[in-house]
């Protein structure tokens, strides 16, 4: 009975259908969401609760071009932090998204939905922990812009839309939010400013910096948040209006909002898109049963949430990974990586403990990065190892399911992990 | 570095307190 109970309490036995978001499910909303004021429903950006499905930007991107992307954004993200930084941006026109000195964005799945203006306009959002500037496209589209869903924001129709003056300290805070320095349109003290901000993938955004009111309930309004307005914008972004910047840096919104909130805000990302999750300002609805570790400064990128990766354990058993595989290259938290990547050693220790205990499952070829895959063809349940994952402050995560598999398909399943390519990173 | 992404994020509350220095975690925060 003993190792039956111990079994349970280290194993997930699952139906592989609940992987799946199912045709037939109704939209669950979040009852968090929907109860607290400073709350706003997260949904995937693909899923049967987004507001984005009625439209061009319905089909959501394939999983190869979902990890390819994801692999940009890591490259971009280890790029920052590094020292090894080229000065300028390049513009690359290849296909295999190369790392370039941008800013991190990938194939993030989640938005939510602001009101901006007045009167406010309801545009959505990719939210994202992994940069700073908030920006939407606007009207006019002085170069081009790219598909969305919801009207373009057109700032003349905005009775609280102002232009941010070039010589304001939120213009010379664009260097560390975008890694660019603000651009004056003119010599004279009124000119304005104006933003560039490049991604990883090439994807990017480029306007006027700006203040506008922006509601996200009707008890939560905020006048002259600095934002960027974009009349050139072009990339990964289909669908939706822009991005919502929740990273450290001066110019993110919980930064600007931190007379109200405080700089805390919590989310929960949702496992099946038939499901919605929330993002919440402030400290109303936090759950008494959440365990805190502290946040550290990642050195040259003060923007990120570090943490303190100290462990892993596979079906009940810690793996044997020594503390300086963590410490030496240090750990963040990101909403808009999609795998979490670890050192090497770490890695494969996971991988080799994991795979012992799937070892009556079939393997399959690896995908992509995912080099663990299995074949659960003519299986409808399966019994995983839980994974779970300790950091500082003796503070254990225990993951779920989804976050253990990722399926290309609905018989190919793989370990959602994957591997730096040296243990400096 | 090492990253802790969303997939593995999914269904936990996440916490981020920029003043207190500390980001949690709790199960089940889409309920």
């Amino acid at each position: 009975a003993r190792e039956k109970q111990k079994r349970e309490l280290d194993f997930h036995t699952i139906r592989l259908s609940s992987l799946f978001p199912s045709s037939s499910a109704p939209r669950v909303l979040s009852t968090r969401a929907s109860n607290t004021k400073s709350s706003l429903h997260v949904t995937h950006r693909h899923g049967t609760c987004s507001r984005l499905t009625n439209g061009k930007a319905t089909s959501p991107p394939d999983h190869a071009e979902i990890l390819k992307l994801d692999q940009a954004r890591v490259n971009t993200i280890h790029s920052k932090l590094s020292k090894k930084l080229p000065d300028l941006i390049r513009q690359s026109t290849s296909t295999d998204l190369p790392a370039e000195d941008g800013s991190a964005y990938g194939s993030a799945n989640y938005v939510v939905t602001v009101g901006i203006g007045t009167p406010e306009h309801d545009q959505s959002l990719m939210f994202d922990t992994g940069s700073d500037l908030t920006w939407i496209q606007c009207e006019p589209c002085v170069v081009s812009c790219y598909y969305q869903e919801e009207p373009i924001f057109n700032p003349s129709s905005s009775s609280s839309y102002r232009n941010v003056s070039c010589q304001s300290a939120e213009c010379s805070s664009l260097s560390s939010a975008t890694g660019r320095a603000g651009i004056c349109t003119g010599s004279s003290p009124r000119s304005k400013c104006i933003y560039i901000i490049q991604y990883g993938d090439s994807s990017y955004s480029a306007g006027l910096l700006a203040k506008e009111k922006f509601t996200l309930t009707s008890s939560n309004v905020f006048d002259g948040v600095n934002f960027g307005c974009g009349g050139n914008n072009q990339g990964t972004f289909l669908g939706v209006a822009g991005l919502l910047g929740l990273g450290r840096g001066e110019l993110s919104f919980p930064s600007q909002t931190a007379a109200a909130y405080n700089k805390i805000f919590s989310y929960c990302l949702p496992s099946s898109s038939s499901y919605t999750g929330h993002l919440t300002f402030g400290s109303a609805g936090i759950s008494s049963s959440v365990k805190f570790t502290p946040m550290s400064t990642i050195k040259n990128s003060p923007s990120f949430y570090g943490l303190d990766m100290i462990g892993i354990s596979v079906g009940g058993q810690k793996l044997e990974i020594p503390p300086t595989v963590f410490s030496t290259p240090g750990a963040l938290i990101d909403s808009g990586t999609v795998v979490s990547r670890l050192p090497p050693k770490a890695y494969a220790a996971l991988r080799s403990a994991f795979k012992a205990e799937m070892s009556q499952y079939p393997t399959a070829a690896g995908f992509l990065i995912l080099d663990t895959c299995f074949d659960f063809t003519g299986f409808e349940t399966v019994t995983l190892p839980r994974v779970s994952f300790t950091f500082s402050g003796s503070v254990v995560v225990d993951l779920e399911p989804t976050g253990i598999l990722y399926s290309p398909t609905t018989s190919y399943y793989c370990l959602a992990f994957a591997g730096n390519d040296d243990d400096g990173k | 570095a090492a990253i802790f992404g969303s997939a593995q994020q999914q269904t936990l509350e996440v916490v981020y307190d920029g003043v207190g220095g500390r980001v949690g975690f709790a199960p089940n925060g889409c309920n």
